[in-house]
This record gives structure tokens, C-alpha cells and sequence, in this order.
């Protein structure tokens, strides 16, 4: 099992957009993702084309009543699960904030239910706010994928969880393996370059080569419950997330 | 003294961008406003080109020990003020989270430390996150502001945030006013059209006529610690905020 949080505090980076699509991508070279939405609002269920369901059946019947993640699974059409979210979830953090033992629930539930030996890649998508789910997440998964959408306050929200990471890496006595992708990169916008070569500066191979473009498809799949690539097979975007499902999986991010 | 939040759980719709380029149209009026930045991000404080400063100068003094907000206030160049923000506001949530006062400090604090019978504006930056902080801006509040980004998933935030908003109003007593203000508009995307006119048909006069269009001026504004208006004055950002002052101020919406 791979577990990868895909986390930025800053909001709207393609945090979303990007755990659908991965997922997808995955799906389609067999390899089988589970997705996680850890976000009170809901958008990775949503984008998956599940709506209105019961906080029993979602992710925070996990945290508030134990139930086991296993129960709380379900398949997509392409084959890759899902573990929905509620909008419930927006207790937790003044429910269960203070017990010292929150932030590794999500750690356990996936140890002691899901094979650890089975090659599954797990993506959990996370809200925008350093919070319990959020750090249930980055204490969950050996590696953290980090969107940053092509402008400048962008640019500061991943220098800022890059200090608070080196602040997490202290109790957990290891550095977290992490990767930055640029997203909605805009080729006629000269910020777009500016943004991209200062983080390349900044976090060497860290940063993906792959780039995500801005293009219309990927605003638009979610509205329809489907990921980039059932909706516009051949548009910009699915060849985007193609070329960083390749090049994550190459250099070993899911192993 | 008339308090507004700024304020929509999705996350990158344009929250930080809005309030940032009010507060200087409202300034250029002659109506200096107040901007108080209510996010652990602390964007607002950034863009207008404060940088690390210590969390006992900051809004999270306030919160942590209970410092007076006239004393943590600063003047911009502009004539407006700032109450800043500190990354540590994040851990308000789970260390306040069930003080059953915390969701009202805010209001205490405007109503003792500021004259109320001034006319100053204020404009409340919130994180895109339903939690304790932002909270406190809704119940400091007369009116909210909704910056909706124009895409899928940010209109779908609005109309989660309609539904919390009724919920929120029935220990209020009253009705909270609103306007929907809809922000990122590319007028070559039939997309950004669909979002508006289904706004339109939702919200009828709680959506603003003016649309801002997604223009580089606007995200390249913070990156040099200003607003719009002094870092490029004849861009459509600058007409199209002008135009958001207008008419809101127009209709009364800072009475
Ligand atoms: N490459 C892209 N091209 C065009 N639009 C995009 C792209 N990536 C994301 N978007 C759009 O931008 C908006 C923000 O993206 P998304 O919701 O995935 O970000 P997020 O980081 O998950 O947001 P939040 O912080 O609210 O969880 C979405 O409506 C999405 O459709
Ligand atoms: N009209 C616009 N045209 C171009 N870029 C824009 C526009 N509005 C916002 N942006 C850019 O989009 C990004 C998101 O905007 P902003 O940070 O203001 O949103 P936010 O809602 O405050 O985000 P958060 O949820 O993280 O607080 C910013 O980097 C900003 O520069
Ligand atoms: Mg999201
Ligand atoms: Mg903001």
C-alpha cells in the first residue's frame, strides 16, 4: 500500500482536480486506486458523481462512530474505490482537537483494514486547512503531493507547508518524500514561467516536469460526475494528467 | 461602523484578491476602511506587503491574549488599516473550539474598541474553512460577501454556504444580507457564462451585475505588496474593482 496525501494549505490550487484525475489515470494502467476525500466539502465525492448521501456512509462515521473504513468503500465505474466525505466533517477539528490520539486515526484504519501488502495506491484528498483531517492525512501516507496552481500567493502557500513540514518531520523522525506540481499553467502568461523557474530553483527534483495547462475541460468534467478522461478523452488535460501519472509512476512515487 | 465578511468555504475563489482591492477603491473614496485578515495564510497581510511579523501584533494576540485591536492595528499608505494575521491562528480551532463564547470574541471586540457610530467600512478576509475563525466573522458581520469563482465546484460551494447560512441565521434572528460577487470571468469560456446565468436564476439581486475578469494584473498585484490600483491602474482589474465599489456602495451595502 502507497499512500499519498495530496495537501495545500492554499485553497483552489487543483488539489481536487488533481486526486480525480490521478485516480483515474491509475485506474486505466490497473492499477486499482483507493481515494480518500478527507475535505468537509465534499468535491472529490461530488466530482465522482456521488451525491446527497448519509453521514453514516462517509468518512466521518469513521471518526465519529469507529465504523471501519472497509465498510464505508465504494466502487467507481472505473474500477478504483472511493471513501466519500460529509460535510459533517467540518466537527472534528473542535470535537476531537485536543485528543492527543486523532491525528493517527486515519494511520491505524488503514494498517489494520486495508492488505498492507497489496500494491494499492491510495490518494486522500485534503481540505485547505492545516487541521486534524489534514494532518490525519500527512501522518497516514509515506509521501505528499503538493498542487500549486501558477501565481504568486500559490507560490507562498507551498513555502509556507514546506517550513511547517520540517516542523511535522521532528516527531515522525524521517523526511516526507514530497512532489510539486505546477497546475493551471497559463502558456500566453509570462507569471507562469516566473512561477515555475522559481520553484524549480527553489525545490530542485522536487517539482514534477510535467506542468498542468489551465484548460476548460478540467473545470468542466466535475460538473458531469467524471473524471478528464471519460469526458474529453483527447483534450489538453488527459494528456496533461497522463504525463504525471507516467512520471510519478516511473520514478517509483506509488511503489 | 459596517461590517462585512468575505467569505466562501471553497477555497482560491478570489477572497484575499477581493478584499484586498475594496479596501483600496473604498480608501480612494475617502472612506478609509478597515481590513482585518481572519486567516492563518495571512494573504491579505502579505499582499499589503507586511511580512513576518510576530504573532503578539496580530489578530492572533487578540484571540490568544486578549489583546485590544487598537492596539494591533496599522495604517496602510492607502489611509486604510489593517488588523494582520499570524500563522498560528490555526490552532485556534481545536484550542477554542468548544468554548461555547469563542464564536462571538470578535463582535465584543469591534463593538468596544471601535466607534460605532463611524462610518468606517470593515472587511473581514476569512480561510476557506467553516471553523471557529470564520465563524467569528459571521456573527461580527451585518452583511456577507461571496466571491464565486466561475467554475463548477466553486458554485456548488456557494450553494452548500446558502444552506449553512440558513442554518447559521436561526440563533441569529435575522436574515443575513448577501451578495454573490462572481470573480475569475473569462469571456471567451462558455463556461464562465453557464456559472453566471445559473447564478442569476439561483440568487436574482443578491448577485452583483459586476463580473471581474480573470486578468494577470490581479494576480500579479500581491506579489509586490499592492493592490490593483497602484500596481496597474489602467488594467481591467482596476475597472472591474471600481466598478464592484460602485455599485456596491450604491446599493448601500456599506451603510
Ligand atoms: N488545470 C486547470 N485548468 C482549468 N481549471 C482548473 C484546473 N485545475 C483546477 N481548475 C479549476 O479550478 C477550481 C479549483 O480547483 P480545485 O477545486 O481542484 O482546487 P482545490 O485545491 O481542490 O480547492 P479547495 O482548496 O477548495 O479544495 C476548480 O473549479 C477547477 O475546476
Ligand atoms: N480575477 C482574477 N484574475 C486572475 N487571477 C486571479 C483573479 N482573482 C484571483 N486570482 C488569483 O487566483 C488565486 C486565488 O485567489 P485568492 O488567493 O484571492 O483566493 P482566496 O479565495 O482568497 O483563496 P484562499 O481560499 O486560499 O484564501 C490568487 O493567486 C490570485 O492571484
Ligand atoms: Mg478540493
Ligand atoms: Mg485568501
Amino acid at each position: 500500500m502507497s499512500v499519498v496525501a495530496v495537501f495545500n494549505q492554499k485553497g483552489g490550487v487543483g488539489k481536487t482536480t488533481t486526486s480525480l484525475n490521478l485516480m483515474a489515470a491509475l485506474a486505466q494502467r490497473g492499477r486499482y486506486p483507493l481515494g480518500i476525500d478527507l475535505d468537509p466539502q465534499s468535491h472529490l465525492t461530488l466530482a465522482c458523481g456521488i451525491k446527497s448521501i448519509p453521514s453514516s456512509e462517509t468518512v466521518y462515521a469513521f471518526y465519529a462512530e469507529n465504523k471501519p473504513l472497509s465498510q464505508i468503500m465504494r466502487e467507481l465505474p472505473s474500477g478504483a474505490h472511493i471513501i466519500p466525505a460529509h460535510m459533517e466533517l467540518f466537527k472534528i477539528d473542535s470535537l476531537y482537537g485536543r485528543n492527543p490520539n486523532i491525528t493517527s486515526q486515519l494511520k491505524r484504519g488503514l494498517t489494520q483494514e486495508l492488505l498492507p501488502d497489496e500494491m494499492i495506491p491510495v490518494l486522500i484528498d485534503c481540505s485547505p486547512m492545516l487541521g486534524v483531517l489534514s494532518l490525519n492525512a500527512v501522518f497516514a501516507s509515506q509521501r505528499l503531493l503538493i498542487p500549486v496552481s501558477a501565481d504568486y500567493l500559490s507560490m507562498q502557500g507551498v513555502n509556507r507547508l514546506d517550513a511547517a513540514l520540517r516542523v511535522l518531520e521532528k516527531p515522525l523522525g524521517k523526511r516526507i518524500d514530497r512532489r510539486i506540481v505546477v497546475t493551471r499553467f497559463d502558456s500566453r502568461r509570462k507569471l507562469s514561467y516566473d512561477i515555475y523557474d522559481k520553484l524549480r530553483e527553489h525545490y530542485g527534483k522536487d517539482l514534477c516536469e510535467t506542468r498542468i495547462a489551465e484548460t476548460v475541460g478540467l473545470a468542466e468534467s466535475p460538473a458531469h460526475g467524471r473524471d478528464v478522461f471519460t469526458f474529453a478523452p483527447h483534450s489538453q488535460g488527459a494528456k496533461d494528467y497522463n504525463a504525471l501519472a507516467e512520471e510519478l509512476l516511473d520514478s517509483g512515487f506509488f511503489n
